[in-house]
């Protein structure tokens, strides 16, 4: 374990939090995907499930205990409470997942580490992470206008994937048999998706002003 | 191994 290791989790715990007080505290889910937001739920759902054999760490399990209530409760907000759902941006969410979902799954059952069940579901959500904002940027994309807590989100979501990649780093010069291609190659995947969303974000941030996307 | 060592990550 290290800092960018650590940092990374928390990084990644507070975004999801900040989207959750975003949605109780206003009741609004305006501007958040839901497409995305499932796809969280099934990428945590199908990485964490050997959670109840094979325990690695109490840090660990916490972690994947809290990812999967926190998500789900996102997902309970957006599609079951009376107020918030009312708020659901449903006629520009309309991002495919099965686009996703299908070549992540045929990826995963030929490119994995061994070919078992587990293995194969592991893999799948490893793929499946590197994608899953996709619907989350089209839909920001759609509204053109951010507002704050939904921008701060996408934020935290790519600055914990890219202490992500300084773990990998760190821990691939510190330890001697550290190698994780598949891992690597995904991540790297997947935090290339939030530069062009980083550039918007931080000229707003510098001219302080309220974040725009381009059409 | 292609990922057996990230298996400890989250």
């Amino acid at each position: 374990m290290n800092i960018f290791r650590v940092s990374a989790d928390i990084l990644h715990l507070l975004s999801i939090l900040v989207l959750l007080l975003k949605i109780h505290a206003t009741k609004s889910c305006a501007g958040i995907s839901l497409k995305t937001q499932e796809l969280y739920l099934a990428v945590f759902v199908t990485r964490y499930l050997d959670l109840f054999w094979n325990f690695h760490s109490l840090y660990n399990s916490v972690f994947k205990v809290v990812y999967i209530a926190t998500s789900s409760m996102i997902i309970w907000y957006m599609k079951r409470h009376r107020g918030v759902k009312q708020t659901y941006d449903k006629d520009h969410d309309t991002f495919r997942y099965l686009f996703l979902i299908v070549p992540c799954a045929v990826l995963a059952l030929i490119v994995n580490g061994r070919f078992s069940l587990f293995e194969i579901l592991w893999t799948f959500s490893i793929y499946l992470e590197a994608v899953a904002i996709l619907p989350q940027l089209v839909l920001l994309q759609r509204t053109k206008n951010v507002d704050n807590l939904t921008g701060n989100y996408v934020f935290l979501l790519g600055l914990y994937r890219a202490f992500y990649i300084l773990n990998w780093i760190y821990r691939y010069a510190t330890e001697p048999h550290y190698s994780a291609w598949i891992v690597w190659l995904s991540g790297l995947v997947q935090t290339g998706l939030y530069l062009d969303f980083f550039y918007y974000y931080l000229q707003a941030w510098k001219q302080s002003k309220k974040l725009q996307l381009p059409s | 191994g292609p990922v057996e060592a990230a298996k400890d990550e989250l």
